[in-house]
């Protein structure tokens, strides 16, 4: 089943953590997402 | 999660919670009782001896034990915050020392000789290797008492290494929150909130929530507790708009509410222990495992 | 509950019997960890191997039956798999058809996604870490290098997965990589089976490099950015990506699908390479042939 159970919009969240790392060319080069953080912090929020 | 090793092995009700407790007690009393008696037999006591081996080498009660246990997990805390690991590493250790005291009782391993090991084993779990030798010369004991019991916690761990903590979803909510209450929250705010609540997570992590309540359920309870306002706001909101779908696994507001306002109550009883206490029931139990001392 | 017959592997860090569950009868493998030899205690990759197959219940990743004490060691009792796809892809008297290849592809893309969705990385997938069970099921397994997925600012070290399987942010020493190196090793272990011979089978790390760009093309910050900053970058040997048509010649029985889902898991920028629910979803596995029935197959 690849429906999430939840909607995961990235527009709606401001983490300056998280976007500062988005920014940082080690973290550009590795393929770095923050779509991937954030699910992944979702998921735990909502398990 | 339940699927999880967490869910499956290491959650329980309050009630199964405090019967395992007073298993774990009885047998390590059990021996206790016998060792005392094989003593009294062997020796050749005086009356006022037998007096005092009386008073002095009862087993410990399960709240005691549970104070000594309570008390050295705090020691956890504070020695893997000294070695300045990680969050979710001291997190892992304070969970895996509780465990092993769930599965044994003080009575049979001197809980100070579990401290590093536990610590130890955390941050090999959470990939954070450090050598023994390293770890050995930043702690205090040796490399043979830091090994000594790994055996033995990651089997009283029933093997399950992996923890889910509370703080990815407080990480989930400060993200959550912004979206339900779009244009209503300070971000400034909501960062301060982060950084309190995250704190407040790892006192949570040394009382009994983390058997009772699911990970969420925790951050949740830890949310409500700095900002009641905000928190039930963000559930009613976020509850009421799923209302309208009338789908069989929507989670019902009142129940969670419930369940939060139960685990806040939980963390916000816990009385940490004092060391005179923490004294008193070491020398009690020392005692009962070494009458010839007494 | 449990013997050990017969002596069938022994690694590193441990030596692999195959027994049998005597409550049920059923044929199981025991991987016997050995501890005296680690000054550090319990191995690390006998840690990792029971911290994530306690949590991962899958028809695609081999099941942890049991775990015990013996004597000191640490009995891990696994599910009975008597063969993988290196053996299959070596040998030669061995045939089989695309849809045999889709089936293993699908299977193990499940047993890959069901990791990823639990946020482990597994970081050592190789035709030899692919197992077949009695009825020709694909299990995911070894461990022993697998991690979760890390905490945002974490590092992490790049010397991870067999080398002719290591995606391209790795030979750069990448320290903030995701789950895209795995679907990196899916796709060569995919080009593998079609050519039947391993498709990047460099000699040491600096010639996985070559025999990576060489064969793909060597990226450039148009479609990976900032893939100049990595320090080896200004090192490289420059080569062009191959054409459509050269990859048609290279792999004659692959069809455009086949090779839109190869180049898909092949792409260099990890950040645009297909996840695995991409992977599953691909029209790859919704054209003609089906994929056969693991069973069936030979």
């Amino acid at each position: 089943n690849t429906i999430p159970r939840f909607k995961l919009d990235e527009k709606l969240y401001s983490d300056p953590f998280i976007k500062d790392l988005e920014n940082r060319k080690e973290f550009v080069a590795s393929g770095f997402r923050t779509d991937y953080v954030y699910e992944r912090v979702l998921t735990e929020a909502f398990m | 999660y339940r699927h999880s090793s967490q869910y499956r092995f290491w959650s329980f009700s309050k009630e199964r919670l405090r019967e395992k407790r007073v298993n774990t007690n009885k047998i390590a009393a059990d021996t206790i009782y016998k060792n005392i008696l094989d003593f009294k037999n062997q020796q050749d006591l005086t009356q006022e001896q037998l007096d005092v081996l009386d008073a002095r080498t009862q087993p410990l009660s399960v709240d005691d034990e549970l104070k000594l246990i309570n008390f050295y997990a705090k020691k956890v805390q504070v020695i893997s915050q000294h070695l300045n690991l990680p969050t979710e590493i001291i997190a892992t250790s304070i969970s895996f020392f509780k465990k092993f005291f769930l599965e044994n009782s003080v009575m049979q391993y001197d809980p100070k000789s579990l401290v590093h090991t536990t610590i130890f084993l955390a941050c090999k779990a959470e990939n954070y290797f450090i050598s023994v030798d390293s770890f050995a010369k930043k702690a205090k004991p040796n490399r043979e008492a830091i090994l000594k019991y790994e055996f033995k916690l990651l089997e009283s761990l029933k093997f399950s290494l992996l923890i889910h903590h509370p703080y990815k979803p407080l990480h989930g909510f400060f993200l959550d929150i912004q979206n339900v209450l779009h244009g209503k929250v300070d971000l400034n705010y909501m960062g301060q909130t982060y950084d309190k609540c995250k704190k407040k997570i790892t006192e949570a992590i040394l009382t009994d929530v983390v058997y009772l309540f699911t990970p969420p359920q925790i951050t949740l309870a830890i949310l409500m507790i700095e900002d009641e306002a905000l928190i039930t706001k963000y559930l009613e909101l976020k509850f009421s708009v799923n209302s309208e779908k009338k789908n069989n696994d929507t989670i019902s507001f009142s129940t969670l509410l419930t369940i939060i306002n139960d685990c806040k109550s939980f963390i916000q009883e816990e009385k940490s222990v004092s060391t005179d206490d923490a004294r008193k029931i070491a020398a009690q139990n020392f005692f009962c495992q070494n009458p010839m001392d007494l | 509950e449990y013997t050990k017959e017969k002596k069938v592997g022994e690694g590193t860090y441990a030596v692999v019997y195959l027994g049998t569950k005597q409550s049920t009868g059923r044929q199981i493998a025991v991987k016997e960890i050995k501890t005296s030899e680690f000054k550090d205690g319990l191995d690390m990759s006998a840690i990792r191997e029971v911290k994530y197959l306690q949590e991962i219940q899958h028809d695609n990743v081999i099941e942890l039956v049991d775990i015990f004490m013996a004597y000191d060691n640490l009995n891990l009792v696994l599910e009975f798999l008597p063969s993988d796809l290196e053996v299959i892809i070596k040998d030669r008297s061995i045939l089989f058809t695309p849809a045999d290849i889709k089936s293993w592809m699908l299977m193990t893309l499940r047993g890959v996604h069901h990791c990823h969705r639990n946020f482990i990385l597994h970081r050592d997938l190789k035709p030899n870490n692919l197992l077949l069970s009695p009825d020709g099921v694909i299990k995911v397994a070894d461990f022993g290098l697998a991690r979760a997925v890390p905490s945002p600012h974490e590092m992490l070290t790049s010397n991870v997965v067999t080398r002719w399987y290591r995606a391209p942010e790795l030979l750069f020493g990448a320290k903030h990589y995701t789950s895209a190196i795995d679907i990196w090793s899916v796709g060569v272990i995919f080009a593998e089976l079609m050519l039947r011979i391993p498709y990047l089978p460099g000699q040491n790390d600096i010639d996985q490099m070559e025999v990576t760009f060489r064969a793909l093309g060597t990226p450039t910050d148009k479609e990976w950015p900032e893939v100049s900053s990595f320090g080896s970058y200004n090192k490289l040997q420059i080569y062009p990506p191959p054409s459509i048509d050269e990859l048609r010649k290279r792999f004659i029985a692959a069809s455009e699908n086949a090779l839109n889902f190869m180049c898909g898991m092949l792409t260099m920028n990890p950040k645009k390479r297909w996840n695995a629910i991409e992977c599953l979803e691909s029209e790859y596995f919704k054209e003609m042939p089906p994929p056969s029935d693991p069973s069936e197959i030979k």
